[in-house]
């Protein structure tokens, strides 16, 4: 019944489960309000500036206490807050480490103040040694990010990110969302499966926000000194990179790993299993699954490498070699018998008796090798037989071992 | 009509103690 298998049991394209990778999950804030008491002002109703009611933050206390902690919980409720009092450039980043690789479908925030006038959303792949923009918001793009407000993504931009003044108004004064779908406007995205650039795009190990700017000002109603940004949810949706060779993704010590089919191997099945060598490793596509496939040893070998000149040359078919032909045999598929022993013929390539020993006499015979089809030893002038054992009619056997028959007088 | 098989012990194995086969 695996998703990854059809109902003949051929291989097909497979995805794990969508999850809220950030549930749960411990948020890295660079600034959270009440190490030391402060004031901070809030809008209960999220269209009337007048709904303006303002609390302590004192971290000593439960009740008001707004830890990141707040923002990944189940309850919708709750709300992370930052310091207070912060002016431009001053920033505060939020970061989620996610643990291993997830293609993400959204980054959301919802907010329990008002929006950030500008944001950044940036993405790791390395476990947070570098980062990369994934998304701007701002009113001023050019003059807060130095780019410009982008309305359509073209395809050779599809993989970089860009800026919007959408989700930044003021209003709602509470409650208002920001969200960010890396594959929403690109191109490729309805053939998400084959572009190996959107791929890329919407892989990550970390997920950094960045509040660059507060909304504030008289005309607004908000006065800086008591303006914070809130966070109540930080969702951030994806799967488990598999490579569409994995339904399931499931916890272990290490985290979750991807429950590998169709002969694949590693943390995002991104290997063949040892022996399983005969195609080079591939994506899965809805229309091809790309299973690995085992070499063929004829049972004369457990271990095999892949070739691509080989592959090339089959026509992209089969590529593997086998290594250390056991019983006697040897080629690429441990197809054939190694020199010094003959088929026999009356077992199958695959039996352990395929191949026998030439046997071909140490003197009658040139050497030890036979013809490994009919078992034909060569031998020296005036000798016959398989093994070349007798002399041949008119000659007799000599006394030398170098010419063990010569021609009767 | 079949020959004999090379009988081993008819060589004179002075000069070719290399070729001769363990026995």
């Amino acid at each position: 019944d695996s998703p990854c298998y059809d109902a003949k049991q051929r291989p097909k394209y497979c995805i794990p489960d969508f999850i809220n990778v950030a549930l749960g999950q411990e948020v890295i804030t660079s600034s959270t309000c009440g190490r030391t008491p402060q004031k901070l002002c809030y809008f209960l109703d999220s269209t009337n500036v007048t709904s303006r009611r303002c609390q302590l933050c004192d971290q000593k206390k439960t009740d008001t206490s707004y830890p990141p902690s707040y923002m990944t919980d189940t309850d919708a409720q709750t709300c992370w807050r930052s310091e207070s009092g912060l002016t431009f450039p001053q920033n505060v980043t939020l970061t989620l480490p996610l643990g291993r690789r997830f293609e993400l479908v959204y980054v959301s925030l919802r907010f329990c103040s008002p929006r950030p006038d500008s944001m950044a959303i940036y993405k790791s792949m390395d476990h947070g040694k570098t980062w990369i923009p994934f998304q701007f918001y701002s009113t001023h793009c050019r003059r807060v990010y130095d780019q410009a407000t982008t309305s359509a993504i073209t395809k050779p931009m599809q993989h970089e990110a860009t800026c919007t003044d959408f989700q930044t108004g003021v209003k709602p004064l509470t409650k208002g969302l920001v969200a960010f779908m890396p594959l929403a406007g690109r191109p490729s995205a309805r053939r998400f499966e084959y572009s190996p650039v959107l791929q890329d795009w919407v892989t990550a190990t970390d997920i950094r926000i960045v509040f660059n700017r507060l909304h504030h000002g008289k005309k607004l109603g908000i006065r800086r000194k008591t303006a914070f940004y809130g966070v109540s949810e930080l969702q951030v949706g994806g799967r488990c990179k598999c490579n569409g060779h994995a339904s399931r993704c499931a916890a272990s010590k290490d985290g979750l790993v991807c429950d590998c089919q169709h002969n694949t191997i590693g943390p995002e099945c991104d290997a063949c299993k040892p022996f399983y060598y005969d195609r080079p490793w591939q994506r899965a596509t809805p229309s091809n699954a790309h299973e690995c496939v085992a070499c063929e040893c004829n049972q004369h070998s457990n271990r095999c490498r892949f070739n691509m000149e080989l592959y090339k040359l089959s026509g992209r078919k089969s590529g593997g070699i086998c290594l250390n032909c056991r019983h006697n045999t040897a080629g690429r598929h441990c197809h054939y018998c190694k020199q010094g022993y003959k088929r026999e013929l009356s077992k199958a390539i695959s039996s352990r008796k395929a191949c026998k020993p030439c046997q071909c006499h140490p003197i009658g015979a040139v050497n030890a090798m036979c013809n490994q089809t009919t078992g034909q030893c060569p031998c020296k002038t005036g000798v016959t037989g398989l093994t070349c054992n007798r002399c041949t009619q008119g000659y007799q056997q000599s006394r030398s071992p170098h010419m063990p028959c010569v021609r009767i007088q | 009509e079949v020959m004999p098989t090379l009988d081993m012990t008819l060589f004179d194995w002075t000069d070719y103690e290399d070729l001769k086969p363990d026995t």
